[in-house]
């Protein structure tokens, strides 16, 4: 049977005009180690939602990308992800907002559409829910990256608008 | 923020958003990652579609969930509704872009930025990534 797959993998660096030739190496491995997992799944003929979480929770686990680990700071200077998963079949689906434990939240969505009557959870209650479900839990310190808290300190220092989506890396 | 959208050998489609959100962001601030219909919505009768940009405007425009009901109802291409829909995020200011697939295999994407990382791969070998 046919089947497809297409990624998106922001690094916070959408208004650039270049990159160095090491970010671009950087950038391209990283979609390619995401598109071979999910190639992975579908050519076995496995299901589009599997492919799409195994896809996503490479990215994840990639610093060099805003999820995940490597996710951009808040003001406060935390990491909270948000997340979601849809599958097209059923029309189940499932979110978070502001997870600040699970390794990779496309997975704790995944739990929320799967195993919770519900479609988004968010916060603390998000987190808890994480831990009953038994997902992989990490030290939030897990998320951050030097490069990240460079890029918040960089942010406060210009005092630019709230809304600036050029300087906040998103 | 990253994503995925596919399409298996079944004909079914599926979607995720994943985002660490913007950098010094405040006060609870949300983005349209986990808002269903925002940034993200699969659909077998449509389409998948995972985005990524500047989320208050996708949020608005239900950007997701809209350019799935055009290829729904319109019986528009993945392109076309991508586009019509995206002209509207642009007279409004919004940046960002979309990657979407259908459930014959068709995939397609669309940004209005200089760059959006991303990558493709089809059961008939073939395989794509641009930054630009």
């Amino acid at each position: 049977g046919t089947w497809t797959l297409a990624i998106h993998g922001g690094a916070g660096s959408m208004s650039r005009q270049n990159l160095s030739a090491a970010e671009d190496a950087i950038a391209r491995a990283g979609l390619a180690a995401a598109l071979d997992a999910g190639v992975a799944i579908l050519e076995q003929g496995g299901s589009a939602l599997d492919a799409v979480e195994a896809a996503v929770k490479v990215l994840e686990d990639d610093p060099h990308f805003n999820a995940g680990r490597g996710s951009v700071f808040t003001y406060e200077g935390r990491n909270e992800m948000d997340a979601a998963i849809m599958d097209g079949a059923t029309r189940a689906a499932g979110s978070v907002a502001q997870s600040t434990r699970t390794r990779n939240p496309v997975t704790l969505a995944r739990a929320v559409m799967t195993a919770s009557p519900h479609v988004l959870l968010s916060g603390e209650g998000a987190d808890a829910f994480s831990v009953e479900q038994h997902l992989e839990q990490v030290d939030p310190a897990w998320f951050a990256t030097p490069e990240r808290l460079r890029q918040l300190e960089e942010l406060k220092n210009r005092r630019s608008g709230h809304f600036d989506i050029d300087m906040k890396y998103g | 923020t990253v994503g995925a959208v596919a399409t298996d050998a079944q004909g079914h489609v599926a979607a995720a958003t994943s985002t660490g959100g913007l950098t010094g962001k405040r006060w609870g601030r949300i983005g349209d990652t986990p808002l269903i219909g925002a940034g993200t919505y699969a659909d077998d009768r449509a389409c998948a579609v995972s985005a990524t940009g500047a989320g208050e405007y996708f949020i608005r425009i239900g950007v997701a969930h809209e350019i799935a009901a055009r290829v729904r109802l319109q019986k528009e291409a993945l392109e076309q509704a991508a586009a019509t829909v995206f002209s509207e995020l642009t007279e409004m200011g919004g940046v960002g872009g979309v990657i979407l697939c259908a459930p014959d295999g068709q995939h397609a994407w669309l940004f209005n930025t200089p760059a959006m990382y991303r990558g493709s791969a089809s059961a008939d070998g073939a395989r794509r990534i641009a930054i630009y």
